[in-house]
């Protein structure tokens, strides 16, 4: 509850048939490799990568579902699974409390 | 407060940087910040080193463990805005190049350009954050990442998103209004970010994120700088 809007919850159905998302699969993964100049050393390399995009489409289509007022969709991370992505391409230290160091910014009128 | 605000357009921001694979973020989003300070002390835009923070800054949080400043390992943007109070600032871009790599820190104090004389957190409250932008210019934050991997454009609006997984660093750069959310059948406020990606990435390498419930935690660490010199 701590994350839903109230005012904005809808329900849908989230998981369809996920075969007619990845019919062209193979046709979007060689246009992703072309447009985000991606190659992979090996066969193997290459068929992991493809697993790891077809996933991805997948999760693109959820995001899309939950996040519907954005567009979710091929992006150039589209190869990588959650975890290589949070280690290549995030880094910020787990922390949520405030520093007790750190001043407190004075509260500004918002009005007028 | 005005109903839409964009630090953009009045000549604060610094083109779309790339981070690499490094995870950097939080360099990023502190010399955004920091660029937008100089900007508004100084009335000049100059782009700012993130390498010497990846390089230099080791910064630890006295309050945990383990919270330290480390490179392309991670790090905290009120960590960097402390070591940027200690070495006495930072130096231009082309004088410290970014190689998305951690390396020995080659600091030259002679060359700081832009150097800070305060920073403050901002209360988790969406009125006072964007006071704030508007007073003292972009802001750095934290975000939860986890809807941003497929992000291609509009404005992001999960029905789910954790408010406590922060993991990226960013800059708050303005606001909008409202954004038509068809499926909801209203007008969305939002924040517009700047992130660190290059312009290949969501729209130009920037992020709509809406406003008002800190939807993926945008409103929980939000801190604000103020520049102090410039050569």
């Amino acid at each position: 509850t701590d994350d839903t809007n109230t005012d904005d919850f809808i329900i849908r159905q989230v998981v369809d048939n996920e075969e007619d998302h990845l019919l062209n699969a193979e046709h979007h993964f060689t246009s992703f490799k072309s447009k985000f100049s991606k190659s992979y050393s090996t066969k193997e390399e290459h068929d992991y990568r493809f697993g790891v995009f077809k996933s991805n489409l997948i999760k693109a289509k959820l995001h899309q579902k939950l996040d519907p007022t954005a567009e979710h969709g091929i992006t150039k991370f589209s190869d990588l699974t959650a975890s290589e992505f949070r280690r290549q391409f995030l880094g910020l230290k787990k922390r949520l409390r405030l520093p007790a160091h750190a001043q407190k910014a004075p509260i500004l009128p918002t009005t007028n | 407060l005005p109903e839409d605000f964009d630090w953009r357009e009045k000549g604060a921001v610094t083109p779309v940087k790339d981070q690499g694979s490094c995870g950097s973020c939080w360099a990023f989003s502190t010399t955004g910040a920091l660029e937008g300070a100089h900007y508004l002390a100084t009335g000049k835009l100059v782009s700012l080193s993130e390498q010497q923070l990846v390089d230099c800054d080791h910064v630890c949080d006295p309050e945990q463990a383990g919270s330290c400043d480390s490179g392309c390992n991670g790090g905290l943007m009120n960590n960097a805005f402390e070591y940027l109070l200690q070495s006495g600032g930072v130096v231009q871009e082309k004088d410290y190049a970014y190689t998305g790599r951690d390396g020995s820190c080659k600091f030259d104090k002679s060359k700081v350009v832009a150097s800070v004389s305060n920073f403050s957190v901002v209360s988790l409250d969406e009125e006072q954050i964007a006071a704030n932008l508007v007073k003292n210019g972009p802001l750095a934050v934290g975000i939860n990442a986890a809807w941003m991997q497929t992000y291609m454009s509009g404005v992001s609006c999960p029905y789910v998103c954790a408010k406590s997984r922060l993991d990226h660093g960013v800059l708050l750069v303005g606001f909008g209004k409202g954004a038509y959310a068809p499926i909801r059948l209203k007008e969305k406020p939002y924040w517009i970010v700047k992130n660190s990606w290059g312009q290949n990435w969501g729209e130009q390498g920037y992020y709509k994120i809406c406003r008002g419930r800190n939807v993926c935690g945008v409103d929980s660490m939000v801190s604000t700088v103020a520049a102090a010199q410039s050569n």
